[in-house]
């Protein structure tokens, strides 16, 4: 599960 | 990036936007909570903490930057420029109610253990509450004037749309953040009851208004 790429959200 | 997240971020910007035309053209802030903006600068403060650390796009930094700034405006214009409008009698949720519990939950329930993962995660519980002012003020008042309303209703879509984009980046990208979209679900809920009047009245050009 991926949840790093969650920063480049606002 | 996709057009649901897209299209959040912009009912985010058109939220700050509205809120800030409505105090800057009106020359108040009446009916607006304080408690919800400094919880909001909260929010942005510790989670763009990563502007010093990672750059992802120009869009990116520029959105961060402006919700930062937008936020603390929005604080300089309520408690110091147009004080003598702020509705200070009816803005008496306790923040702290909101973030000491919040803080906890950040503590025990991250990603990692790291401080800047730690403050992002706050940062995401707190977003999902920091409303709850603001709705308590309209409940008290029982009533929001209509540019209010278009305030919160451009801030409720915000999430709504990311829940969308949450659920398409799952699909597609194999993207999934548990924190984030839970949070998120949260915050989406709480606007359910004012959707409704929204819709009901105010789309129908009648004031936001609770029955007694």
């Amino acid at each position: 599960v991926d949840y790093t790429a969650s920063k480049d959200e606002l | 990036m996709n057009v649901f997240r897209l299209l959040g971020d912009m009912s985010h910007l058109l939220a700050i936007l509205i809120l800030l035309l409505k105090m800057w053209k009106t020359r108040s802030c009446a009916g607006i909570s304080g408690k919800t903006q400094i919880l909001f600068a909260l929010v942005f403060t510790t989670r763009y903490l990563d502007l010093f650390s990672s750059f992802i796009s120009i869009y990116n930094t520029t959105m961060k930057l402006f919700f930062i700034a937008s936020s603390y405006f929005t604080i300089f214009l309520m408690y110091s420029k147009f004080k003598a409008t702020y509705d200070s009698n009816h803005d008496s949720f306790r923040m702290e109610f909101l973030v000491v519990p919040v803080g906890g939950l950040a503590f025990l329930v991250n990603h990692e253990f790291l401080p800047l993962e730690i403050l992002w995660t706050f940062s995401i519980y707190l977003e999902s509450v920091a409303i709850l002012p603001q709705l308590f003020m309209v409940s008290k008042t029982g009533e929001a004037e209509t540019i209010t309303s278009h305030y919160l209703f451009a801030l409720g879509s915000y999430r709504l749309l990311y829940i969308f984009n949450w659920v398409y980046r799952y699909y597609f990208d194999g993207f999934f953040d548990l924190i984030a979209v839970v949070a998120g679900c949260v915050q989406t809920i709480l606007y359910c009851d004012f959707f409704y009047l929204y819709i009901t009245k105010v789309l129908k050009g009648k004031k936001l208004s609770l029955p007694a």
